[in-house]
């Protein structure tokens, strides 16, 4: 564990006779190989290192009794602060619909957690409307229809051939039309360098002025989740960020990354497969995580 | 992607490491991967600077990944079993499903008869997505209804390719954490079903690796070799920004191969892995 090797670390650098700067620096690079084995993408890691190192310094860990504990908290509480402070709850419109748009890349459970959060909001007593907007994946419309026969909130979905951009316009439509509380606009996976797909997300948050938009990302991600989060970012100013798959044991460095690059808060985390499976965004929780 | 300068000074080092780490490979085999390089370069009289320290490092890299005769997927001509029997695995999300469509297809267009295995039985509308692969593919598939017994979908399509004279069978598997241990005993039992026919299946159980994935993939194919024995990986989405490095880590712990890459979501988005090819986008 972290402490256990700073504390060995500052053993040894003790029997050396007075522990300097430089010797932080060699504990310095345990947190960095944590970090990097916790998925952290090594630039976020960089930076963080560094403020680590002039906490380190400004509190004076080199006369601490416990050097090794008082920097693993250093790093924890700043690990703390990076994630985001306290939970942020979803924005909901002052008159409704509101407007909740799902992005990301392909396979990072979006559909998933367009149910997910259909069931919270219909259990909170504000009746939902799902809206089928991927075109591409083979079933995919099924595939929420399914999910919204099993928790018993109406999907809306166009034929075969419908232009996705219509089909959340005229969902948003339908659940003004049919007084509903929120409309879910579950996209298709994309990739954040296709240009055409990226524009069709341009297009659905032209004609739907999303209120929420939150960028769906798996936290099983490595270093790529720095570039994939910040086109999407730079393209759509996501509002919120969902993790899923929480319930692996990946460590999740890619929320770290998630967060340093857009500075948008990680509102929901998935933590399995079934419909109940979400839970809000434990910032101390996710730090101990990466920190294995 | 790596700025360096004639010689290899600390900066120029620092950087490759860095590219190497972006890339997935993780810390100890960038490591290992620049000490090795500053061992050749000391060795080696390179003429062209920079550009022959790339060309060192490609070369490397391919070294690392190749593919020995026993790595390579066939996929077309006499087959090693009939039908021959692909197990498709891996965690939720990384593309199984899909790189087994665009594998039927593959083994459809060189005249194999090709059956599907529709083992998810449990994801919200998996087996219509199969049932459309198929179709692309021009394969047949065996399904059950949702919520059957995933091993016994596995028996029946594996009786039913041997009855139909089916070349290939594949099976496509439902997303399943690693973590999760009777997911994982459930997967035994498909491998299990699949054995119980004597005709050495399966062949081929691949890993499907989503090209994104980070450190745990390490962990992902440990414990699914545990539960099933792999003979390679599928490594999926190369065609984003990721570039799935962390490959290079799996072959060097665990000396199993890349055999296929997925670069797209269209039918014939599917290549065999070509280690030179996979090093030279590493650095591009
Ligand atoms: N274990 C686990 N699996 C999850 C979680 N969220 C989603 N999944 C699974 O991940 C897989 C992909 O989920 P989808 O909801 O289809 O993902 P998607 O982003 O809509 O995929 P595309 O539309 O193809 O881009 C499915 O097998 C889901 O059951 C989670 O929190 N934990
Ligand atoms: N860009 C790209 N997308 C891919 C590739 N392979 C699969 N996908 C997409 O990734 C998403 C998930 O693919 P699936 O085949 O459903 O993945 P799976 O592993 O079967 O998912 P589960 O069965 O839910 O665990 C879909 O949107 C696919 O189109 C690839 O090589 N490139
Ligand atoms: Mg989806
Ligand atoms: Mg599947």
């Amino acid at each position: 564990r972290l402490s256990e090797r700073f504390d060995d670390i500052f053993r040894s650098l003790r029997g050396q006779g007075r522990i300097t700067e430089r010797n932080i620096d060699e504990t310095l690079r345990e947190v960095r190989r944590s970090l990097l084995e916790a998925d952290v993408n090594f630039k976020v890691a960089k930076g963080f290192i560094l403020r680590v190192k002039e906490q380190a310094l400004g509190q004076d860990v080199l006369k601490s009794l416990t050097p090794g504990q008082q920097l693993v908290k250093i790093v924890h509480d700043e690990l703390v602060g990076l994630l985001g402070g306290s939970n942020s709850p979803l924005k909901l419109a002052d008159l409704p619909p509101t407007v909740i748009m799902l992005v990301g890349l392909q396979g990072c459970g979006k559909t998933t957690i367009a149910a997910k959060l259909a069931s919270q909001f219909k259990e909170k007593g504000r009746p939902p409307l799902l809206v089928a907007a991927d075109m591409y994946r083979p079933a995919a419309v099924e595939q929420l229809q399914t999910l919204g026969t099993s928790i018993e909130v109406p999907v809306f979905s166009q034929p075969a051939g419908s232009d996705p951009v219509e089909i959340c316009r005229l969902g948003v439509d339908e659940a003004r039309k049919t007084n509903r509380s929120v409309v879910i606009l579950d996209t298709a996976g994309r990739l954040s360098i296709d240009e055409e797909m990226m524009h069709e997300l341009d297009r659905i948050l032209q004609a739907t002025s999303p209120h929420e938009i939150l960028f769906v990302a798996d936290c099983m991600q490595g270093q790529d989740a720095v570039e994939t989060a910040g086109r999407f970012y730079e393209r759509l100013a996501f509002s919120g960020c969902v993790l899923t798959k929480f319930d692996s044991d990946a460590r999740g460095g890619a929320a770290l990354s998630i967060r340093e690059v857009t500075g948008q808060p990680i509102k929901f985390v998935g933590t399995g497969e079934k419909v109940g499976d979400l839970e809000p965004f434990h910032p101390d929780r996710m730090a101990s995580r990466i920190l294995g | 992607i790596v700025p360096i300068g004639t010689r290899l000074d600390d900066d120029a080092i620092d950087d490759i490491e860095a590219a190497l780490i972006g890339a997935d490979m993780g810390l100890e085999t960038s490591t290992e991967i620049v000490d090795e390089l500053r061992k050749r370069l000391r060795s080696e009289q390179l003429e062209d600077g920079p550009a022959g320290v790339m060309r060192v490092l490609e070369e490397q890299v391919a070294a690392m990944v190749a593919l020995g005769e026993e790595g390579v997927l066939p996929l077309e001509g006499v087959l090693p079993g009939k039908p021959y029997v692909v197990l498709i695995v891996g965690v939720n999300g990384a593309g199984k499903t899909t790189t087994a469509g665009k594998l039927a297809k593959r083994y459809t267009d060189a005249g194999k008869k090709v059956v599907i295995a529709a083992c998810d039985t449990f994801r919200a509308a998996a087996i219509p997505q199969l049932e459309i692969w198929a179709e692309r593919a021009g394969a047949d598939i065996v399904r059950a209804q949702h919520g059957a017994d995933p091993a016994a979908v596995a028996f029946d399509a594996l009786e039913a390719a041997k009855a139909r004279g089916a070349d290939v069978l594949l099976v496509d598997t439902a997303g399943r954490l690693h973590n999760k241990v009777n997911l994982m005993e459930e997967l035994k039992k498909i491998r299990r079903s699949l054995a119980k026919h004597d005709l050495g299946a399966p062949h081929e159980t691949l890993l499907v690796l989503d090209g994104t994935s980070g450190q745990n993939a390490l962990i992902q194919a440990r414990e699914f070799n545990q539960a099933t024995e792999l003979t390679g990986f599928a490594l999926t989405k190369l065609d984003g920004t990721a570039k799935g490095g962390i490959v290079v880590a799996l072959r060097r712990e665990m000396d199993l191969p890349v055999k296929l890459i997925g670069v797209g979501e269209g039918v014939d988005d599917l290549q065999p892995f070509d280690g030179a090819a996979f090093a030279k986008a590493l650095f591009a």
